[in-house]
């Protein structure tokens, strides 16, 4: 998701 | 991962690095906003508090865990180790104009009223203005040595390559996240004035001075 998406991004 | 996301992840590793090393080399940190670097600290926690509560995969494991070590032991050599050759004068940029809007900000615009969404959210716009009092030194001082440029350069290159890669999912993915990419633009336009000083000065050779 998305949300998920996000987070793995630094 | 696409190639932009790695890129931008290495340069951003790199800035940190070369910042870390001119420290630690010259055993001075002259130059350098420890309020910048205190800021960045705050973003990395504020942000990889999630460390604790999701796994996504080793690298990114790994490279939130190294960000934090490198922003924490800037700090410490800073206002520790080094604290005698901090140019504490020139370091005077009011921090409490960047972070009551950034608190605001993030409770009023941000995906979830949850806390670690909205610690989340903070730590995007907080990183978007952390570098504003390092800009700030320099031009109080005129000057910046070469080596602090090409952190500078490393830095505002991974919020480049940050855009590429968000524009690169949105066309392969439809992916997009708009605080980010706002924020993302927002930090990208702060960097815009030294790019242009750092190819047509710093690049030809020429110390960064500013007239």
């Amino acid at each position: 998701s998305p949300k998920e998406s996000k987070h793995d991004e630094l | 991962m696409n190639i932009f996301r790695i890129l931008g992840d290495v340069s951003h590793l790199l800035a940190m690095i070369i910042l870390l090393v001119k420290i630690w080399r010259s055993k001075s940190c002259a130059g350098i906003s420890g309020k910048s670097q205190v800021l960045f600290a705050i973003v990395f926690t504020s942000r990889y508090l999630d460390l604790f509560t999701n796994f996504f995969s080793i690298y990114n494991t790994v490279m939130k865990f190294v960000f934090l070590m490198c922003a924490y032991i800037t700090v410490y050599l800073i206002y520790g180790k080094f604290r005698k050759t901090f140019d504490n004068e020139n370091d005077s940029f009011r921090l409490e104009f960047l972070l009551i809007p950034v608190t605001g900000l993030s409770f009023l615009e941000n995906q979830s009223f949850t806390p670690l969404e909205i610690l989340w959210t903070f730590s995007i716009y907080l990183e978007s203005v952390a570098i504003l009092p390092q800009l700030f030194m320099i031009s109080k001082t005129g000057e910046a040595e070469t080596i602090t440029t090409h952190y500078l350069f490393f830095l505002g290159l991974y919020h480049a390559l940050y855009l590429a890669n968000w524009i690169w999912r949105y066309q392969t993915e439809n992916y997009y996240d708009q605080i980010a990419v706002v924020s993302g633009v927002v930090q990208t336009i702060f960097y815009c004035d030294f790019f242009y000083l750092y190819v047509t000065k710093v690049l030809k050779g020429k110390k960064l001075s500013l007239p």
